[in-house]
């Protein structure tokens, strides 16, 4: 009976095994698809990122204006080439969405005493662009003041 | 390490690529 | 100075700015030695004169009422000392030289002005020399011409290839120059066929210019044609405030 039992035992160990076997077959199947499927992923979000970037820094220097995003979800933005005797000395101010989700400056060096003022336009009438030029030329006339 | 990976492309998704493209629009829009 | 001297004697010619020497003064220049610079010697005349007029004065004043020959003479003395500082100064400062230099000026502006007058002169005859020539030339071309030609009421002959000889215009300075130059007329007739190919390759040339215009217009409004199409397509995609949308992403 042992004898038999242990037939039994191996040809059951032997199906486990060849369904183990399968099954490690289908997961490195997957795995490679995964694998194959990430990499694309990855690979494709890398080229859209670089034209990302790239136009991103093209609009920088055209602007000389950047934009970066820093921590407690705020945004700033550094301006140059407002001081002719120092183009590349920075002028800049941060951003958030306050609980209210309305904008709100803070941190601007060097101080504007205007930026209030700005502040309420562009809540009311969300021109991103025309609170922007403001700014600059506020800075531009510190330099000159 | 494949899972490293799919996360990185997951935020890269989610986070990442959505940033750029509004600092980007941001830019268009300026 | 001899010139001066000849001219005030005779009474001729006499200079107007200047009184003719008194004949007693030619001894005073003779016995200032010739040795001297022009200047010195005019200081020392003047100086020599002053002392002479005082001899001469002397004798006169001798017989007046209350006249003190020491006074006189002291007098005369520290004038004629005066005198001499006054004539080192103008010799020192170049006053007594520029009588001389502006004489010699004087002298050479009229030597000058006697030639020029002469060269202007020569100049008038040999213009209206060249002018009778040149006169004769367009009678030549005048007679040469058919009458009909001729445009009416024009003293100018139009150019035409008319054969003149040498011999015409001879007389006329031109001649050097008309026969140092080439024969244009030849030349020209020459590059004819140079002309000719020119005009060919500024055609050919004007054909491809014609072509890479249209060709460039059309490249311009295809390039027109796609940025718009890629404006509207990152347009489409635009969200309406990106900066609050980057905001709120985590």
């Amino acid at each position: 009976d042992n004898l038999l039992k242990m037939l039994d035992e191996v040809k059951n160990k032997k199906q486990e095994l060849e369904g183990l076997i399968a099954n490690i077959q289908d997961l490195k199947e997957e795995y490679c698809r995964k694998k194959e499927t990430i990499s694309t992923a990855n690979k494709a979000n890398g080229e859209r990122l670089k034209r990302l970037q790239t136009s991103a820094d093209t609009y920088r220097d055209h602007l000389e204006l950047e934009i970066r995003k820093i921590h407690g979800d705020k945004l700033q933005f550094i301006f140059t080439g407002i001081d002719p005797k120092k183009p590349e000395r920075p002028y800049m101010f941060s951003l958030r969405l306050n609980e209210a989700r309305d904008y709100e400056v803070s941190d601007c060096s060097p101080p504007l005493e205007c930026l209030a003022e700005f502040q309420e336009k562009v809540r009311k009438t969300n021109n991103f662009s025309a609170f922007l030029a403001n700014v600059r030329k506020a800075f531009i006339a510190t330099v000159h003041n | 390490d494949l899972q490293q990976q799919e996360r990185k492309v997951d935020e890269d998704t989610t986070v990442t690529i959505p940033s750029a493209v509004y600092v980007a629009q941001l830019y268009r829009c300026i | 100075r001899q010139s001066w001297r000849r001219a005030s004697v005779k009474e001729i010619n006499r200079r107007m700015s200047l009184a003719p020497f008194h004949p007693g003064i030619t001894e005073l220049s003779r016995s200032i030695s010739l040795k001297l610079a022009e200047s010195k010697r005019l200081g020392a005349l003047l100086l020599s004169s002053f002392q002479f007029s005082v001899e001469k004065l002397e004798p006169f004043l001798k017989n007046t009422k209350e006249f003190s020959l020491e006074c006189f003479r002291e007098k005369a003395s520290s004038l004629s000392e005066e005198l001499k500082r006054f004539t080192d100064r103008l010799e020192s400062d170049g006053t007594l030289q520029k009588c001389f230099v502006e004489d010699s000026e004087e002298k050479t502006s009229e030597f000058s002005l006697e030639t020029s007058v002469a060269e202007v002169k020569e100049y008038m005859a040999k213009f209206s020399v060249e002018r009778q020539t040149w006169d004769q030339l367009l009678q030549q071309y005048q007679k040469e011409i058919p009458p009909d030609e001729m445009p009416r009421g024009s003293s100018e002959t139009k150019i035409t290839e008319i054969k003149v000889d040498p011999a015409t215009y001879l007389g006329s300075s031109q001649k050097e120059v008309l026969n140092t130059k080439p024969d244009y007329q030849e030349i020209l007739r020459n590059q004819n066929q140079v002309f000719a190919c020119m005009e060919l390759v500024m055609d050919e040339l004007q054909g491809s210019v014609k072509q890479l215009q249209a060709f460039m217009d059309e490249s311009t409004q295809y390039l027109q044609k796609v940025s718009v199409q890629l404006k509207k397509r990152s347009m489409e995609q635009l969200d309406s405030s990106p900066a609050r949308k980057l905001l709120k992403l985590h």
